[in-house]
């Protein structure tokens, strides 16, 4: 494991962490995009098929079950709970995100490494996390006023894809094998589509001003 | 699990 893997990772933990804290402490999930938090539990489940099959570390393993574990426990809260159901959008989350998945698990049939079930769906989560953001993201437009936790959660979920392109480039120059079209292309995708965010996150940094993404 | 494999990352 390198350092941008590590590093990566632990931004990816910490946007897990920061949404639950944000929707356990406040009971609030203003902001915050049911469809999308639905796209990532089914990309955790469908990529993390492994996990009793293949032991690849302790820390694999743990962090596996902490993704599966926040992802279903976030959705579970925005559906179920009784305060925060109540903080939840709908009028404004509007995305139709089903439509993401038949696509992507098309092109998973199509283009992936090794026609077996375990690595297709392995593919399709690879796709479906490069799009799973996007109702997110359209909900950011939407709102006016969005509030520090919910642009601090998007920030460290762009960062922490791309921490994980220096990770692949690292890996292709100092293993000798690592190369991966396809989990390059996807994340080159999904790093870009948060492009735009950042600029507007760190003109608000920089200006000292509250987020607002122009409509 | 062999090193150069994409699928011992998360």
């Amino acid at each position: 494991m390198n350092i941008f893997r590590l590093a990566g990772d632990m931004t990816h933990l910490a946007s897990v962490l920061v949404l639950l804290l944000k929707i356990h402490t406040i009971k609030s999930c203003a902001g915050i995009s049911l469809k999308t938090q639905e796209l990532f539990a089914i990309v955790f489940a469908s990529r993390y098929l492994d996990i009793f099959t293949d032991f690849i570390s302790l820390y694999n393993t743990l962090m596996k079950l902490i993704f599966l574990g926040s992802s279903f426990s976030i959705v579970w809260y925005i559906r179920r709970h009784k305060l925060v159901r109540r903080s939840y959008d709908k009028d404004q989350d509007t995305f139709r995100h089903y439509f993401l998945l038949l696509p992507c698990f098309i092109l998973a049939l199509l283009i992936n490494e090794k026609f077996t079930f375990k690595e297709v769906m392995w593919t399709f989560s690879l796709y479906l996390e490069a799009v799973a953001i996007l109702p997110q993201l359209v909900l950011l437009q939407r709102t006016k006023n969005i509030d520090n936790l919910t642009g601090q959660y998007v920030f460290l979920l762009g960062a922490y894809r791309g921490l994980y392109i220096l990770n692949w480039i690292y890996r292709y120059f100092t293993e000798p094998h690592y190369v991966h079209w396809i989990p390059w292309i996807s994340g080159l995708v999904q790093t870009l589509l948060y492009a735009d965010f950042f600029y507007y996150y760190f003109e608000s940094w920089k200006n000292n001003k509250k987020l607002q993404l122009p409509a | 699990e062999t090193e150069d494999d994409a699928h011992d990352e998360l």
